[in-house]
């Protein structure tokens, strides 16, 4: 899979959410 | 879960909307599908009188979204005593707009030779979710973050017996889709789109702890 950035992006989503 | 439906778009199961007695005789029982991307109404009639119904017409009231018969409601023959038929009507969504309160009520009239009887009932959202409403990963990103706070709701979701793969499956067949999957401090997080008929895109984060039956979406 094509390393775009949104992986990493979705990741900081996640832990946004988390820990808001 | 749907009984029966291991695969495919959840159906509730058929509930009466017009008793016999409300309607000279006439029961209307149903419930509403989505199948292969066409919306349908799966009603029972049954004659509860002891006369021969014939003569059947359906109309919707205006609705949220534009919910209407895509044919006429066809019989094959009149209904005798006693008789029950079964029918799928196909839906469009082209029908005239007015939001209802709650916003999937559906009000209905329906005629014999008899007299016209009416009726609301609710259908399910998951019938308006399109098949094409998996938004591009980096849309999402961009769109869930211009979501303003006071268009985000939560809920909690009880007693849900299923790990977060399970779950994303069967919310696939009902064309909600998974974007994305993190595992954070041991939860998954599920990022999910879904596209109603009229356009509307919903953006969804399901958060599952592992041992745990209750979710919360938001």
């Amino acid at each position: 899979e094509i390393d775009d950035g949104l992986d990493e992006a979705f990741s900081r989503l996640a832990e946004s959410r988390n820990n808001p | 879960s749907g009984v029966g439906m291991p695969t495919g778009s959840y159906v509730v199961p058929k509930t009466v909307w017009l008793p016999a007695m409300k309607a000279k005789g006439l029961e209307i029982s149903g419930t509403f599908a989505r199948r292969m991307g066409t919306i349908q109404m799966d009603v029972t009639f049954t004659n509860k009188a002891m006369q021969i119904m014939t003569d059947f017409a359906i109309q919707f009231n205006r609705n949220s979204f534009g919910l209407s018969p895509a044919a006429p409601l066809q019989l094959a023959t009149p209904l005798s005593p006693n008789q029950t038929i079964e029918v799928s009507l196909p839906l469009s969504t082209v029908g005239p707009v007015m939001k209802m309160d709650p916003l999937n009520n559906l009000q209905v009239a329906v005629k014999n030779n008899i007299d016209v009887f009416y009726f609301s009932s609710l259908y399910p959202i998951n019938i308006l979710f399109v098949e094409d409403g998996k938004m591009e990963r980096q849309v999402f990103l961009a769109t869930w973050k211009d979501i303003p706070s006071d268009n985000e709701a939560q809920f909690q979701i009880k007693d849900c017996h299923l790990n977060s793969d399970a779950v994303s499956n069967k919310l696939q067949s009902n064309n909600i889709f998974t974007i994305a999957k993190r595992n954070v401090e041991g939860q998954d997080m599920l990022y999910q789109s879904m596209k109603l008929t009229n356009g509307i895109w919903i953006l969804a984060e399901l958060r599952i702890q592992p041992g745990s039956p209750n979710f919360t979406v938001s």
